[in-house]
This record gives structure tokens, sequence and C-alpha cells, in this order.
């Protein structure tokens, strides 16, 4: 079996809108 | 060491619940507040927000040009010191007086290092911290010619949402983990709203993290590899995409 001990999301490469 | 371990070793300390979002510290203070002192470092140079207490600060400019405080005129200097040296001391005063006029306009207070490039910079600020635990950490970076250089960018590059589940805690089901994905996606998509919101930003790739270890091999040094995927705005789309990105890293992790 396995087990996590973390978790996270992320979001990136932000740019402005054009 | 927890509240209540804390609590048994000093048993006069003052402990304070932070403000909780979905069994989760809530950080939005923290952010609001980092936006302040930003607002007040970012005055005397270039300034790029590390995360959430932390930026880089370019002072080459003030150091070389600030009233006063010219390099090429400091008397106290030793003979031997070489223009960068001035500049560093210049940053000195300039750091000095950003940390007092900090803590005069938002009782927030600075910790600093000050070294010719980012890296260095940060290890100074890091040792002081070992001495000053102050909340917020300034971090100044006086030449352009050395390592990476300062980005111009008050706001953040990324926005994120972690847990963790330490000891018993652990998770262990697909379930339970699609739960707190779930919740983990949700706080992003609220950072990414506002952010869309506030000042027209969009992000582009979503990414999944995870620490995990085997049952049966609790010292296993194997990571779980990070995933990710082109980031689709709507939080049931990216909850979909962080299982489904778990759902390879496990794969994966288990070989």
């Amino acid at each position: 079996g396995w087990r996590i001990t973390g978790l996270s999301v992320s979001a990136s490469k932000i740019v402005e809108i054009p | 060491m927890r509240g209540h371990e804390a609590k048994q070793v000093f048993p006069e300390i003052q402990l304070i619940q932070v403000p909780v979002v979905r069994v989760k510290a809530d950080l939005n203070t923290c952010r609001n507040a980092g936006s302040e002192v930003v607002a007040v470092l970012s005055r005397k140079g270039r300034c790029e927000r590390a995360s959430i207490d932390e930026v880089y600060l370019d002072l080459t400019d003030a150091a070389e040009k600030n009233s006063g405080v010219d390099p090429k005129n400091m008397q106290n200097c030793r003979k031997d010191a070489d223009h960068h040296d001035k500049l560093l001391a210049c940053g000195t005063v300039i750091v000095a007086e950003l940390r007092t006029q900090v803590l005069k306009e938002t009782d927030f207070t600075c910790s600093a290092g000050i070294a010719h490039n980012k890296e260095t910079a940060w290890r100074g600020k890091a040792a002081r911290m070992l001495w000053h635990q102050h909340w917020c950490l300034v971090v100044e970076h006086c030449k352009r010619d050395h390592g990476e250089e300062v980005q111009g960018c008050l706001l953040p590059k990324s926005h994120g949402s972690e847990k963790t589940f330490p000891g018993p805690r652990a998770l262990k089901t697909i379930a339970s983990v699609q739960h707190w994905l779930n919740d983990l996606c949700e706080e992003l998509a609220e950072c990414l709203g506002s952010d869309l919101d506030q000042n027209k930003r969009i992000a582009q790739t979503l990414t999944l993290h995870a620490r995990a270890y085997r049952s049966s091999d609790s010292d296993s040094q194997k990571n779980f590899s990070s995933k990710s995927c082109p980031l689709m705005y709507g939080t049931a789309k990216m909850q979909e995409d962080a299982l489904n990105l778990f759902q390879t890293g496990l794969h994966e992790y288990l070989g």
C-alpha cells in the first residue's frame, strides 16, 4: 500500500490577458 | 512543536488561533499584509515578490544615486574597499531606512540580507532569521552582473494550495486524496479568480505535487514526481485534472 503525507496544487506561467 | 507541547514547555506562552478555511490555515491575511509591505519596499527599487513573505529588491540605482549617500564620497570606508563594497554599504543605509518606513506605515518588522546577488542575500537573510524572528523578509540585490537579475514583479508568479497529512493522518485511499484535491482546487480557483478580476491575469499550467511513501517501506527515498498539464479554468475541470495527474504520478511511483 501507499501513503500520502502531503498534497499541493499550483498554477503557474501566469500572463496578463492581452 | 505543536501548541499543546509548547504550552507544556512554556506555560506562559500566548497562543493564538489563526483563521481556518477548509480545515487549513487561511493565509489571505498574510498575503494581503505582504502586499502592504511590498508597496513600501517597491518605492526604492525593482521589487520581485518571491513568496508570501519574501521579496528580492534591487537597490543598485538607489545605492548609486541616493542623495547624501554617494559611495564615491564615503569617508569611513577602508582604503581597499572597491566600488561594489561601497554600494553594499549604501545598501545597508537604504535598507535601514526602508525597514523603519515599513514599521512606521504597516507595523510589520522585516529582516534583510544584503549582497551582490540574490542567493547570497537570501542566505544572509536566513542567518539573520536565526536571531531575529521577524515576520517579513527583505532581500536586497545591489549588483546586476552576478547571478540572476531581480525581476520587476509586484504580483506573485504562481498560486498554490497545499495540505500536509503527518503521521497517522496520511492518506491511503484514492477517495480521501480526491476529497482533499477537490478542496485544494477550490482554494486555488478562488485565487485564480481574484487574480483575473483584480489584475487581468490568467495561469496556464496546473501542477500537482505529492509526498508519498510505501506503507511497507517508510524509509523509501523514492520521490513522487510532480505532474503538470495545461490549466483549464473552472473548479470542476481543475479537480478532474488534478486527480488524473495524481493517478498518473501514483502509477509511476508504484512502478
